[in-house]
């Protein structure tokens, strides 16, 4: 397909871009309201300190998250899609250009809610990171397969919310590891900063320049 | 755009079809884990002794859906679409030939999960319903707007967990009525059953055929 093909040259100059300045780039994606932005505003406070971090928003409309991050005083893009179900490079690297890349470490892109779509859009990122929440049931692994095995990341939100939802966190592990074996597994809550530190950990070890 | 155009066309045989038996029908939408199927189960318990229900539920894969319908005894086909983000009109047409039409006074299509693209495909149904769960938070009406305006009907689900998420039921309310001042909305919780009688009352007199 045309559209995939062009999108994935761009995709790849995005990336020699991004690592060429010794930048570690993550794509995180969910369902609307798996909790992307909060999972963004919990780390961009435990982090602001030791790892200089840019985030791309992308939304179908309005610029909410992009507002919600820049309160943190990191710097923050809103891509707005007017109806567009996923991110595509072109609108990454056109973002990019207003970034200083010599000044970064991390460079977050938070994608367009959608389980489906986003999974086949190369923007040039390190890798994706899934964040199911608890809410949505433990069968999403089995029915939106491909998100889950493209991704290299799966945090699964929400979990304070368990002694009030049908979700069994072990039906979820197994159902995410039988579609991708690979998959790096966190469990977190933005409410009671649950698993926070250990995903923080492992994206600031990542993130690290060359020094 | 000549996709849309051909859908269209599908979805006009389609509605004839359907309103030329004297059925109703609806196309339920939402992100993924919102609450369709849970809405669904529900809604069949209380009317199947009054109503005549047959379901085509949408999946990009596994027929899970499906098997959770029929387990009430009501005719339910699974349409599975190998990584389609929503159904199309030429989908639901194959399904309608699968069904007898004048054993039936309600149809309800549960679309694949996702708060963008459905919104722009007419099936044939009379009207679409879309399900926004209390824990996606209260800016989506805002955030997705598209699927806001093209539904007739908003059932705000999972009432029963907020007393443990940050959203606001009037501000909701507002956000969906500021996209689309028609919108009929619900306020229900499938573990409780607040709202159900209501939703399903409103159902039933749209059902009633012709006699
Ligand atoms: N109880 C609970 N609520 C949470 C948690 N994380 C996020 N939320 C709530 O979930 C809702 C959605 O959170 P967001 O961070 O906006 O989700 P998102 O994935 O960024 O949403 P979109 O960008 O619109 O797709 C908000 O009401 C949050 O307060 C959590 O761990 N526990
Ligand atoms: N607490 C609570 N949980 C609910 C409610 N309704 C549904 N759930 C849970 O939410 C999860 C998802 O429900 P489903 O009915 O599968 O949602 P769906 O919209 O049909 O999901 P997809 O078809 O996969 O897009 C399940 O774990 C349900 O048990 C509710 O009113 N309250
Ligand atoms: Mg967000
Ligand atoms: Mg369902
Ligand atoms: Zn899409
Ligand atoms: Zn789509």
């Amino acid at each position: 397909r045309k559209v995939l093909e062009k999108n994935d040259e761009i995709a790849r100059l995005n990336r020699a871009l991004i690592e060429g300045h010794g930048l570690f780039s993550i794509n995180i994606v969910s369902s609307p309201g798996a909790g992307k932005t909060s999972i963004l505003e919990r780390t961009i406070e435990r982090l602001r300190g030791s790892v200089r971090i840019a985030v791309i928003e992308g939304d179908v409309q309005t610029d909410f998250d992009a507002q919600r991050v820049a309160r943190y005083g990191v710097p923050a893009i809103q891509i707005v899609t007017h109806g567009g179900c996923h991110l595509e490079a072109k609108l990454v690297q056109d973002a990019l250009a207003r970034l200083d890349l010599k000044e970064l470490d991390l460079l977050v892109i938070e994608n367009v809610g959608n389980l489906v779509c986003p999974a086949n859009y190369d923007l040039g990122e390190a890798l994706k990171v899934v964040v199911l929440s608890t809410t949505e049931g433990d069968d999403k692994p089995l029915k939106y397969p491909v998100m889950f095995r493209n991704a290299s990341v799966l945090i699964i939100n929400k979990t304070d919310l368990l002694p009030y939802v049908s979700c069994d966190l072990e039906t979820v592990r197994r159902n995410a590891l039988q579609i991708n074996p690979q998959l790096r597994i966190f469990e977190t809550s933005c409410t009671t900063q649950t698993g926070i530190p250990e995903w923080c950990r492992w994206l600031e070890e990542r993130s690290r320049r060359p020094s």
